[in-house]
């Protein structure tokens, strides 16, 4: 890098030229608060605070979107998952056969967690829905759960089981297996996790006072 | 002789032209301008001047050898917001404060 340009990287808080390898697509949440900024009337420009995240009420001036990085689990293993999100917005998966699938919502006690599904006793049920195709995404109010999560020890996470609705499991075993049905909903399965944070040495804390 | 005043000029910052283009998603590049021009006595109130600069443009009519104009310096600045590729092909949107001059002053 050319000493001018490394000096400008450094003014920009990052301290090598990033070399993407597959670039990935721009997450929707990132490109709307991008174009939100972009489209402020030239006289409110100066008054964004390049320094806090209004869309989630935080100090910050980072926004980092890691993509979903399960795929190498082992099939068959639990994957973590932090958002359930329809991959296509507007778009309607529906099972190849047609058949429809039931969402339940587990907050485990620590115990249950470890072991996961085999202490099904010791978990309790927050969220049921059934669907046969997914609109948009499926948003849960888990401000109760999360406010006991103040402790990190306190947080056992939660559990999301998709499965075949009902009795269709038997007949689509017999048409020909569940992992089949499986598949068809895997394809807007996602974990990605947002971080914001705050560089210090970009957001002084003490401004140079302007007139 | 008004142009020749105070005031932001016109600075496109092109990230293509330093070959950043490959890692910076948007904007491809933006308007940064840049503050260029005299502060004579006496000072407009479109000078946007301090009363520092007042003083000083006083004593420059009267001692142009000894004490030079006051500065010509962005006074009002605004944000800009970059999307980019970090180093493990993940997405950021990165806020900068004070990247646009949006008006000068003495």
């Amino acid at each position: 890098l050319s000493l001018q340009e490394s000096l400008l990287l450094k003014s920009l808080g990052l301290s090598t030229k990033p070399s993407p390898k597959s670039p990935v697509p721009v997450p929707s949440v990132l490109w709307r608060i991008f174009q939100k900024r972009k489209m402020l009337p030239p006289t409110d420009k100066d008054l964004a605070d390049a320094c806090r995240v209004e869309e989630f009420h935080v100090p910050g001036n980072i926004i980092r979107v890691f993509a979903d990085q399960g795929q190498f689990l082992h099939q068959g293993q639990p994957q973590r998952l932090l958002w359930l999100q329809n991959g296509l917005h507007n778009s309607y998966h529906t099972s190849s056969q047609g058949q429809g699938f039931e969402l339940r919502l587990y907050q485990p006690s620590r115990v249950a967690l470890r072991g996961l599904a085999s202490h099904e006793g010791s978990r309790r049920l927050l969220e049921e829905r059934s669907f046969a195709q997914l609109h948009k995404s499926l948003l849960f109010n888990l401000s109760g759960v999360a406010k006991d999560w103040r402790t990190s020890s306190r947080n056992p996470g939660l559990v999301l089981e998709i499965s075949v609705r009902g009795g269709e499991g038997g007949a689509a075993l017999a048409a020909g297996g569940l992992q089949g049905l499986c598949t068809s909903i895997d394809s807007f399965l996602d974990t990605s996790l947002l971080v914001v944070t705050l560089s210090p040495e970009q957001c002084k804390a003490s401004r140079r006072r302007r007139r | 002789r008004r142009s020749s005043l105070c005031k932001p000029r016109r600075l496109y910052i092109s990230f293509s032209d330093v070959g950043w283009e490959n890692w910076i998603i948007a904007p491809q590049g933006y308007l940064a301008n840049y503050c260029l021009g005299e502060c004579p006595f006496p000072l407009t109130a479109e000078l946007n001047s301090t009363n520092h600069a007042i003083l000083q443009t006083m004593v420059h009519s009267l001692d142009p050898e000894g004490t030079p104009q006051p500065c010509c310096v962005p006074v009002r600045l605004s944000p800009i917001s970059i999307l980019y590729y970090d180093n493990n092909d993940n997405v950021v949107l990165r806020h900068y404060e004070d990247m646009v001059v949006e008006e000068g002053g003495c």
